[in-house]
């Protein structure tokens, strides 16, 4: 891909497919062409190779987002994923909690998923596995009032973190975005806003339609950290450099297949070497 | 949208009469832009881009009195044309019952669509009947189960068992001892690159014979969209596709894309989460979601 070592049209094309073929949009791509046109102009570089490692750098750059501690060591932490239908918060929520189990921190999860068939049974399926409580009500019941009670259980076993699982969602649908604010209100009711954190699950197979789902989610409630899923599959994800490009959400973890040990750290370096892989 | 952006070039360019290659250059830069902004993939773009091109320059524009909307019209008859006709009747195997299998990527609705479809069966007079026959996915049954009770329609689920292809004999059999005449199977997600995962899907494809094994695609697709369906296409086959997720603001170009380069029919959209939601497909009505 790289054999040419001169800079000429055919070698910004180049580039340009490598990024939109991996998701990172047509708007991404555009902005990040234009600096890195400039920037290769600046240090008169010359060499295709010099000019890739420039890209990978910008990438990296876009992709590092500074968060701070997503978990308190002294107190009740509550983490809400939210996102839209079938991306793998359910999944995720049970690879998180297999995560901090293995490191000896209490957990407790929360089935907020009042709605689909057979979502309670598929958490309380994954607490089984991992030795973890579901909180439940009815199918059909109110998830604020899931969490209220599930906020209660996880101060009375004095747990260090409560899991939320919540419905899948269009970020269109006005009403059920209404229904998540309502759940983060009642949460703020309880807690102090630095022991909650809101993260949006992505998958890696989306198009442009995520930059719209983190718009409308982070609108609606402030996102604290994104999970992007699926990486195991051919999927790229490079619609996480426009997200982060927009949003500077960070993006704290992904899913790489369908156990509860695939999940890891997000790594920018490690991320932006794939997408150019 | 398309069309007034595509407008407003002609206007600034005062294009009447005729139409220079550096306007027709302009309205493509646009098009490309609404196509890879709505993921239509990337060498599907570049292929249609030269097509309209080659059209766009040839004499009907140049002659025209409305360049823009020649060019518009040039661009949605090209589109249509690449979404196919409406493929969208269902269509019956000789002797029953028929047997569709749904298959997929995790996540993209398979289960829901099956209990909807087994619901638009029923709807057409039809007496379906569900197998479950996702084994892996954590009360991935209890969730099929849960629907088809909702729905009133019979089904086979088998928790114990390890083997899908028993599952499907088996469920098949019970159909036809109840009488059904169409039986709808649901698989687990599946990645294209599992060989494993391919490997028993085209074991459960070969003990069910199906009439129809459609591809269940979630709309919001990226680039992705033609690695699975050129896969699931060659790994296991497939003769229909079923685009979920359409009732948000995805613009599903990943439809034009698998259309183009596997030639297989979209036969139904789904439209939202409730049961009735399954609707045919219209090529046209998806190009123009599509352009935006
Ligand atoms: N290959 C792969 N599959 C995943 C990953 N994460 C989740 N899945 C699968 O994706 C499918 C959907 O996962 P869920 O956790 O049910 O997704 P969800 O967002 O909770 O879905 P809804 O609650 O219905 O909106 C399941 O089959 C999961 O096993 C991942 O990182 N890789
Ligand atoms: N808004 C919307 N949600 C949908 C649509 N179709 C399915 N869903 C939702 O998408 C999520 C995933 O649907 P499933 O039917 O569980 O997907 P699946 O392909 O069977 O998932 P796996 O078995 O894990 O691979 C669920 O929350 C469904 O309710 C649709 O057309 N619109
Ligand atoms: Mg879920
Ligand atoms: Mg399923």
């Amino acid at each position: 891909l790289f054999g040419a070592s001169s800079i000429d049209e055919s070698f910004w094309d180049e580039m340009e497919e490598i990024l939109i073929r991996a998701d990172v949009g047509i708007h991404a791509t555009t902005q990040i062409i234009d600096k890195l046109k400039m920037r290769a102009k600046e240090r008169n570089a010359k060499e295709a190779e010099e000019i890739k490692e420039l890209f990978k750098s910008e990438m990296v750059e876009i992709l590092t987002v500074e968060n701070g501690n997503f978990i308190n060591e002294d107190s009740l932490n509550v983490l809400l994923l939210v996102g839209v239908n079938g991306v793998g918060k359910t999944t995720t929520i049970a690879k998180m909690a297999y995560k901090f189990i293995g490191s000896d921190k209490k957990v407790l999860l929360a089935a907020a998923d009042t709605f689909r068939a057979a979502a309670i049974e598929q958490l309380q399926e994954w607490g089984k596995r991992l030795g973890a409580d579901v909180v439940r009500h009815q199918r059909g019941g109110d998830p604020a009032a899931v969490v209220f009670d599930a906020i209660s259980a996880a101060r009375a076993r004095n747990m260090d973190i409560l899991l939320v699982d919540t419905a899948g969602r269009l970020h269109t649908n006005v009403n059920l975005m209404e229904e998540l604010k309502k759940i983060k209100r009642v949460v703020l009711k309880e807690l102090h806003v630095d022991s909650v954190k809101i993260g949006l699950v992505v998958d890696a197979t989306s198009g442009q339609n995520a930059i719209s789902q983190a718009r409308l989610f982070n609108d609606a409630l402030g996102l604290d950290f994104v999970v992007l899923t699926k990486l195991d599959g051919t999927a790229k994800g490079g619609i996480v450099v426009a997200i982060e490009d927009e949003f500077k959400i960070p993006i704290w973890l992904i899913g790489t297949g369908e156990g509860l040990d695939d999940l890891r750290h997000f790594n920018p370096q490690k991320f932006v070497e794939a997408l150019f892989g | 949208s398309l069309s007034s952006k595509l407008q407003n070039i002609f206007s600034k360019l005062k294009a009447y009469g005729k139409l220079g290659e550096k306007q027709v250059e302009e309205v493509l830069r646009e098009i490309r832009l609404a196509l890879l902004e709505a993921d239509v993939n990337f060498k599907v773009v570049k292929d249609f881009i030269s097509n309209i091109k080659e059209r766009a320059v040839g004499v009907e524009v140049m002659e025209s009195l409305t360049p823009a909307q020649q060019v518009v019209k040039i661009v949605n008859e090209e589109l249509t044309k690449l979404m196919g006709g409406v493929s969208n009747k269902v269509t019956f195997a000789s002797k029953p019952p028929t047997i569709f299998m749904l298959v997929g990527l995790q996540g993209s609705g398979k289960t829901t669509s099956s209990a909807k479809f087994a619901n638009y069966l029923k709807n057409m007079g039809k007496k379906p009947f569900l197998v479950a026959a996702d084994i892996y996915r954590p009360a991935a049954i209890e969730q099929l189960e849960s629907l088809a009770n909702e729905l009133g329609v019979s089904i086979y689920s088998d928790k114990k068992s390890g083997a899908c292809k028993e599952i499907v004999r088996a469920g098949i059999k019970q159909a036809i001892r109840e009488g059904s005449d169409v039986v709808v199977v649901d698989t687990a997600g599946r990645l294209h690159i599992d060989e494993e995962m391919m490997k028993e899907a085209r074991e459960v494809k070969e003990a069910t014979s199906p009439h129809q094994v459609l591809l269940v695609v979630d709309a919001m697709t990226g680039q992705d969209a033609i690695n699975v369906a050129e896969s699931f296409k060659e790994k296991l086959g497939f003769d229909g596709i079923i685009l979920t997720k359409l009732d948000g603001d995805a613009r599903g170009g990943a439809a034009l894309s698998i259309r183009a380069v596997t030639k297989k029919p979209i036969k139904f959209i789904s439209m939202g989460e409730k049961l009735d939601s399954l609707e045919v497909f219209y090529p046209d009505r998806m190009a123009n979601r599509i352009l935006g």
